[in-house]
């Protein structure tokens, strides 16, 4: 089985 | 005041289409440049960002910088009431608490007119960097948007890898396994029907298909695809948006993080 990484792992907030 | 209008509505209804069921909520930033929107879906795994020049409007005027925070799937609703041929022009005061949408079909003479109420949004934008992706695939976006469909009948995501001797997408389920290798196009007879394939060193990531048939919803919006990829970045999936001269207008991207063996 694969984890599904978020998006805040790779780009931070503003 | 702020004041758009687009001859071409059926943009804004594909546009609209295209994002309404990843993200229920995002505000449009409004400038002197145009329109963009930044919005990642609940989850926090992929990201819609989509921007739409001001020339690329037929009339364009906004008088002072306006935030626009909405219900997405509400103003997909009525929008998609307008017909393809409709004009369609949002309008806004500067202190907006509303907007006006107005659908003029062409050969009559008849306008609907329909508000839509805006909401104050905490909108968490991302700063996305310029990066120099390893591969890059160029697409017919129909070629795309099936492949996304038909893996998903066997498996839940898909591996892509790419190499000197092609593309592949692969995926494998109870059922079984299936996979598509798409080589480069010979010719550029037909641009639109064209793959092309950059490499500059090998990749091999996996992707939730469930995010890949939503972005595929926008394949409407232009006849090819863009895949970006690199080792451990998210994917970029963009679909540029062109007016009737082939000038760009706008594009919809699509951000997707993979997914990590465990």
């Amino acid at each position: 089985t694969a984890e599904q990484i978020e998006l805040f792992a790779y780009y931070l907030p503003k | 005041m702020f004041e758009a209008r687009m001859v071409r509505g059926f943009i804004i209804k594909r546009i609209l289409e295209a994002i309404k069921d990843l993200v229920s909520e995002a505000s449009w930033d409004c400038s002197t440049s145009g329109m963009s929107l930044q919005a990642m879906d609940t989850s926090h795994v992929s990201l819609v960002s989509v921007s739409l020049k001001a020339d690329g409007f037929d009339k364009y005027r906004c008088d002072r910088n306006l935030t626009l925070g909405m219900n997405l799937a509400s103003l997909a609703q009525i929008v998609k009431a307008a017909g393809n041929d409709d004009v369609i022009t949002i309008k806004a005061p500067d202190d907006a608490d509303k907007i006006t949408l107005i659908f003029e079909p062409k050969s009559e003479t008849e306008t609907w007119e329909y508000e839509i109420k805006l909401m104050n949004l905490d909108s968490e934008y991302l700063g996305i960097p310029e990066t120099d992706y390893s591969v890059k695939i160029n697409l017919p976006s129909h070629k795309f948007q099936r492949i996304c469909r038909d893996l998903s009948q066997i498996g839940d995501s898909v591996t892509i890898s790419a190499a000197k001797d092609g593309v592949r997408f692969s995926t494998t389920g109870d059922l079984g396994s299936g996979n598509v290798k798409l080589n480069q196009t010979a010719s550029a007879d037909k641009p639109d029907e064209a793959v092309t394939i950059k490499i500059e060193e090998p990749i091999i990531l996996s992707f939730a298909l469930k995010y890949l048939n939503h972005f595929a919803r926008a394949t409407a919006l232009s006849p090819q695809v863009s895949l970006s990829l690199s080792k451990d970045v998210p994917l970029v999936v963009e679909y540029v948006i062109h007016d009737d001269d082939d000038d760009e207008i706008g594009y919809i991207r699509y951000y997707l993080a993979p997914k990590i063996e465990e």
